[in-house]
């Protein structure tokens, strides 16, 4: 192949069972635009970065994904966002870690890559640096943008879950709880990243 | 997590990552996604890789990085470096989940022991791939 692109949107144990005809469409329509994205830039001769950026884009605002508007949420009820970026040219590359105001991580990432000296930047030093950029790609936002009902359903399901396991005193109990939680795919997911 | 690998017509591949992590994580808890060599690598001279999955096993097995490193060192094809990684070592560790990579000659893989990862890849001729399930 002249040029190639290629994405994923997550996994897990995501079972067909457990998806409607509905929401597997929704996914498949926005998969196909994201991909679209980046391969008409390529096709147009665009670069490699560009596509990947702009394809990473598409799936950061979209709330299906774990990432971006559908990030899910810590354990203090905030969201938390993670990215990286790699040139395969240069082997330049950039990170940022823990960000809670930037709409879109992957272009910050890419911006540490560019913009600074560093590899991997997080926490609130990342978000200043996104800040102090005034760089009109890498949009700053209120944390509450990227709350969704199911991520917030999620995180109080897995708090309960969490609970339940401590009210469990013995430790017969806590090794049945575990045990459940093996075969819950639900609970099994909310680990992946 | 989301994740993009790409080769462009100038024979440069780009690699990146986004994820809003695990639920529930505390203590700043980090995964895989920022680490580069464990869910992202990109090297023009092997392959590039984006990876999604339980985050702190990715982190032990150095996923990304060794993908291309056996291309490298050990001259495995793209398809018998994912292999070796995500079906054999990192189901040793326990780790699950799965990466996309893409080598310089434009191959490329969607390898995973989940029962499903969301995924696209698209070549030249425009030919277009979406999968959802194993």
């Amino acid at each position: 192949n002249e040029f190639a692109i290629v994405i994923h949107g997550g996994a897990g144990t995501i079972l067909k069972e457990n998806m409607t005809p509905e929401l597997e469409q929704e996914y498949n329509a926005k998969l196909t635009e994201a991909i679209q994205t980046g391969h008409e830039i390529l096709k147009n001769g665009g670069s490699s970065m560009d596509a990947v950026e702009a394809t990473i884009r598409v799936m950061e605002d979209s709330p299906l994904f774990n990432s971006g508007k559908g990030a899910v949420f810590t354990h203090d009820g905030i969201n938390s966002l993670d990215a990286s970026f790699m040139d395969g040219q240069t082997l330049n590359a950039g990170a940022v870690a823990g960000v809670t105001t930037v709409k879109n991580p992957i272009s910050l990432a890419r911006k540490v890559m560019t913009d600074s000296e560093h590899v991997l930047l997080s926490g609130d030093g990342a978000d200043a640096f996104a800040k102090a950029l005034q760089d009109p790609n890498i949009e700053i936002v209120s944390n509450s943008y990227f709350y969704t009902e199911n991520r917030f359903k999620s995180l109080q399901r897995v708090l309960e879950r969490e609970k339940e396991t401590e009210n469990q005193a013995t430790e017969e109990n806590k090794t049945a709880m575990r045990q459940l939680e093996l075969k819950d795919p639900y609970f099994k997911d909310s680990k992946y990243g | 997590t989301v994740g993009c690998v790409a080769l462009d017509k100038n024979g440069n591949i780009a690699a990146g990552t986004s994820t809003g992590g695990m639920t529930n994580k505390k203590y700043g808890r980090i995964g895989d996604a920022p680490i580069i060599g464990s869910g992202t690598y990109a090297n023009n001279a092997t392959c590039g890789v984006s990876s999604t999955g339980h985050g702190e096993y990715f982190i032990r097995a150095q996923v990304a990085y060794d993908i291309s490193a056996l291309m490298e060192y050990s001259g495995l094809t793209l398809k018998e470096a994912t292999d070796k990684v995500i079906q054999d070592k990192l189901v040793k560790l326990g780790g699950t989940g799965g990466v996309v990579a893409l080598d310089h000659y434009g191959n490329i893989s969607m390898d995973f022991n989940t029962p499903g990862m969301y995924r696209a890849m698209m070549n030249d001729k425009g030919e277009l791939v979406v999968g959802m399930y194993k």
